[in-house]
């Protein structure tokens, strides 16, 4: 006899959490790593602040199998009600918005959690402020993983003494150290490059770095935007509907809920897609929302999608990055013109180092980034490193072994991660052709450089 | 202000469905198609069923874009209590439990039913009936997304009029089937190579191709098994524990939950660990829950994981398979002896195919399998992959372009898959070693065969 069940999003996760990167002590360490640092990055410069963050890495008992990790950011803090649900309920988060983040499924830090309470009975320690409040509190949580709900262990309120804002996270999880470390190490090191404007010190059995922001400009943070009408599906329009009024237009339906529709855009559509400006939304049958989600995907005279979801780094910031950790003799880099997959806005940035400290190699390094978090894993099958195999480096006047090194950056709102360990992209034909357009840019310009410096070693041998 | 929120999880899965293989039409309709059949499998021939199935897939409409599938089995069915929350319900299935099955997640048919419903707003069909019942029953069935509950539209019950039980599921979903139809035929056509006692007719606008059965052998069904202790944490000791009676001795336990451990072993393991054996589980502390936890997983004097879990070809049924589909002049096929990663037992069988009908190419051709599911993308970061092009063929007196075709399949009851679309597998020592022996034996045998075959033409030309 077949037995039946369900499990709750905890179970699920806790059951499957290779899927999310937590497959053995040292992804794991590298993960929970992850989780937390990239969460600090999201709660200061998405919100105009200047990242300051320590990270610390500690063992915690005589066998090194055991990790303590502990971050301090400035960040905007978290709200004391919702401190246990972030931390401690898979599916929650304040990142469930149409904006450029890396944070995206509500489960990342979640996961630290639930490792640490698997494999050394630990809570978490949480201890956030933010601005508007006169009080500051620790929590220790733990997952109840049957009901995918916070346990709160412990609770302590204090009025400031200081005015202060931000987070500090403390978990203890079963971590290979001496194995993790390289990996770690490079990614603190890629995550200073890709945001030249963070102060971040790690903290490591080893030593202590401080990689100091080289630029205290900050790029203009992202706002929260509209779906495009080229992304819809029908859940989607059921969705914005059960939002609005029933008895509003389809027109004015169009034009508030979504992004680049002005009121001659959606009239034109709405001529063409055979509807009625006037129907009331609330009387649209699943017939005519299944005719209207197609019509809106097949319709081509929608404005591009609006950038103003995107936070790219623009290309001197870029430079500044590069320049800092790579240390090269010559750097150029480029930030394209919006552009778009079906319906989500998306910007290619990239870079080209050559020589200085940039180490010579067979084939060009390549350092990938997704809305600023470096991807360290899965190199091989990634869309960069195909367009850079497949480009004839002779033509930009590169004989391999060559000191060159290239960055690429995709910021999207939605980045088509394939795993929800992000760390592999999907191929989309319109990212590929961007990338493609920006690393043969940079690749131009290296050559001019290069003619230039044959030019001057002529001039002086004559 | 950051707004704060929980999704459910089938609202998780709406958002996030290219994770789970639904990115675009062409794709949707592969992971489709493979979801329903795998569950039809699962349903027969876990139960000691000789597969009958029937796969349809037709346009449901004039511009093509609209395709309909349809699968009939002969399975056990499923109870009519449970149809609305096995098709409507994100994370609910009957293979929660430790036995190898090609299902895992309790999600894939619920991201088709998702998927038909967002793109043409249709209800999934079901019929079904079990063995022991009188009455067969029809559904029209919708997810509630933002609940992640079943919506039942219809519900029809009649009294059977032959004996009959299985299950007939039918949806309708956006996908493009001219460029999604190799794959489909090539997914279809591999599953009768690994499953060469089943039936499968498969009908497209095109053509019917039925795969006749070439044995009437179906392999021993697979039992539900326990854990084993390598593969414990805390979070499993304290499910385990909530289960018993909390009065019961830490021995009793032990032989009670666990895989391959008898007194005998347990009570060496609770004087090695330092564990009083008559303790009670109930008064077992968080403190004595990790210590023990992480004594399980270093004492290294367990019985290996039991077999019985598992359900491998045999290599004699292998050979069928590879024979009826890839017609070789030669073939080979092993079955390694069981092995296990953390806890996990596998087994490994791999086929090498010669001549014949085998394509010539410049590389050994590869077909990947794991728990029966064929493999057909990111073959170039796929464990065997990377074992076939370390070897030296020329050991083997193989000289490409070859004639030459290996088949790799692992059973297990946990498949390192990387994602939940079940595409590519995750880098496992142990599984990696043990695919290393199987595949150089099929090639040493090949070597053998081609000696031999060299030996009788110098004899023919004297
Ligand atoms: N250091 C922090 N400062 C402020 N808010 C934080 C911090 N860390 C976590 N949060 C809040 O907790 C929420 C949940 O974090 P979590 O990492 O689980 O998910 P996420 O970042 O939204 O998405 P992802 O799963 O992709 O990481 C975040 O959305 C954010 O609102
Ligand atoms: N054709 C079928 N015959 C019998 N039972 C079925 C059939 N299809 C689905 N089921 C039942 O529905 C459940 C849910 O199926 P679903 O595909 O969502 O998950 P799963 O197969 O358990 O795991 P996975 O997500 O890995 O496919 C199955 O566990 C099984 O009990
Ligand atoms: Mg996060
Ligand atoms: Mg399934």
């Amino acid at each position: 006899m077949e037995s039946y069940k369900g499990l709750s999003p905890s179970q699920f996760f806790y059951r499957n959490r290779e899927i999310a990167g937590f497959s053995n002590p040292v992804r794991s360490l590298y993960q929970a790593v992850r989780e937390l640092l990239e969460n600090s990055l999201d709660a200061t410069e998405t919100h105009g602040i200047l990242p300051e963050i320590k990270l610390e890495i500690k063992p915690s008992n005589n066998q090194n199998d055991k990790i303590t990790i502990r971050i301090e950011d400035n960040g905007i803090g978290i709200p004391i009600t919702e401190v246990p649900n972030v931390f401690a309920r898979v599916f929650y988060g304040s990142k469930y918005v149409l904006r450029q983040a890396r944070g995206v499924f509500g489960l990342g830090v979640k996961m630290a959690v639930l490792y640490a309470q698997i494999t050394t009975a630990t809570p978490i320690y949480v201890k956030s402020s933010i601005e508007s409040s006169e009080t500051e509190y620790e929590y220790r949580l733990f997952i109840d993983i049957e009901k995918n709900l916070p346990i709160v262990l412990e609770l302590n309120v204090r009025k400031k003494r200081k005015k202060w804002h931000g987070t500090i996270v403390e978990l203890t999880i079963q971590g290979n150290w001496p194995l993790a470390r390289r990996r770690i190490e490079e990614y603190v090191r890629r995550t200073a490059l890709i945001a030249p404007y963070a102060t971040i010190r790690l903290i490591t059995p080893e030593s202590s770095i401080e990689y100091k922001r080289v630029s205290r400009k900050l790029p203009e943070p992202p706002q929260v935007g509209k779906y495009h009408p080229k992304g819809v599906d029908i859940e989607l329009l059921k969705i914005l509907i059960r939002s609005a009024d029933r008895k509003m237009r389809l027109l004015d339906f169009l034009t508030k809920y979504f992004d680049g529709v002005g009121k001659k855009t959606a009239l034109n559509f709405c001529q063409w897609a055979g509807f009625n400006p006037d129907h009331k939304i609330g009387r649209l049958t699943l017939t005519d929302l299944e005719k209207l989600s197609n019509k809106m995907h097949v319709y081509n005279k929608w404005r591009r999608p609006k950038p103003l979801t995107l936070s790219p780094l623009g290309d001197t910031l870029l430079k500044e990055g590069v320049k800092r950790i790579l240390e090269p003799e010559f750097v150029t880099a480029i930030s394209r013109p919006p552009s778009s997959y079906g319906g989500n806005p998306f910007i290619i940035e990239t870079a080209l180092a050559w020589g200085g400290k940039v180490p010579v190699s067979d084939t060009p390094m390549l350092l990938r980034f997704a809305n600023r978090i470096p991807l360290l894993y899965d190199e091989s099958v990634d869309v960069s490193r195909k367009i850079i195999d497949a480009i004839d480096w002779n033509v930009y006047k590169v004989k391999f072994p060559a000191p060159i090194a290239i960055v690429t950056h995709i910021c999207s709102t939605k980045i088509p991660f394939k795993g929800v360990g992000k760390e592999a992209i999907a191929e989309v034909p319109e990212v590929e052709k961007e990338l493609n357009i920006a690393i043969r840019e940079t690749a131009r310009r290296l050559r001019r450089h290069l003619s230039r410096i044959e030019k001057m070693y002529e001039i002086k041998r004559k």
